[in-house]
């Protein structure tokens, strides 16, 4: 099966 | 004081368009430099980034930086009462509670403004960085937005993989699977009609439909769509607002569990 991380774990928080 | 103002509001329109579907609500960062906003969709699977430089407006004035937190759903219902050849005006005072939309016609005899509240906002401002993709593909949109529409209704992802043959686009679902190949084209008449491939590396990636399906509904904006991928991270899939800026989708791909 496939999962999907967060798009915020790629970028930093500013 | 700020006042922006354009020609015509089917860009608006448009724009409009495409943000409803991931966006409820967002934050309108207005400065000198132009009209910019970056919100996640209610999941935070997705991040829309869009750019709207002020030489682009007719006319544009801000007189301080505002922050204006706008119910997207209303302003959608709000643009869409403006036809498409209407002047659209932007207007709010500094420190505003609320943003005026004017709509003029071309013959000046119909004027009508539409006031909306804005929302207080606390949102997360992601930094994204310049990034070198091992993969850019350039191609009509209305194709990009076809093979995401047949590819659907095969499974929940669509899987792009990208060579320097060409580009694949497939789905896998449990009646059975696709997929549709394009080739760079070698000569082209019309630029728009076009797919150009300038790849580094090969990349393969899943993605979500559901997102995808979102992003194309930006398809009236241009005739073409870029979409920049390398492994393990976000998909960019850009498109260009006539003279006066862009609308970035990113969406972060499926990974094996």
């Amino acid at each position: 099966g496939k999962s999907q991380k967060g798009i915020s774990s790629y970028f930093k928080v500013k | 004081m700020f006042e922006a103002r354009l020609a015509q509001s089917a860009i608006l329109k448009k724009v409009l368009e495409a943000v409803k579907d991931l966006l409820s609500e967002a934050t309108f960062e207005c400065s000198d430099s132009g009209i910019m906003v970056q919100a996640m969709d209610n999941a935070h699977v997705s991040l829309v980034s869009l750019n709207l430089r002020s030489d682009g407006f007719d006319k544009f004035r801000c007189d301080r930086n505002l922050s204006m937190g706008m119910n997207i759903t209303t302003m959608t219902k709000i643009l869409r009462c403006a036809s498409s050849e209407d002047t659209v005006t932007l207007r709010a005072w500094d420190n505003p509670d609320n943003i005026i939309f004017i709509f003029e016609s071309p013959s000046k005899e119909k004027l009508a403004e539409y006031e909306m509240k804005l929302i207080n906002m606390d949102q997360e401002h992601l930094g994204i960085p310049e990034t070198m993709y091992s993969c850019v593909v350039k191609m009509p949109s209305a194709e990009f937005a076809r093979i995401c529409k047949d590819l659907s209704q095969f499974g929940e992802a669509i899987t792009i993989a990208c060579s320097k043959e060409g580009v694949k686009f497939s789905a896998a679902g449990d009646y059975g699977n696709a997929n549709i190949k394009l080739a760079q084209t070698a000569e082209v008449d019309k630029e728009e009609e076009a797919v150009c491939i300038d790849m580094q590396e090969p990349v393969k990636l899943t993605f979500a439909c559901r997102y995808l399906n979102s992003f194309v509904k930006a398809t009236p904006l241009c005739a073409q769509v870029k979409l920049s991928m390398s492994a393990d991270v976000p998909l960019v899939c850009e498109y260009s607002i006539g003279e006066i800026g862009h609308i970035r989708y990113y969406l972060a791909p499926k990974i094996d569990d």
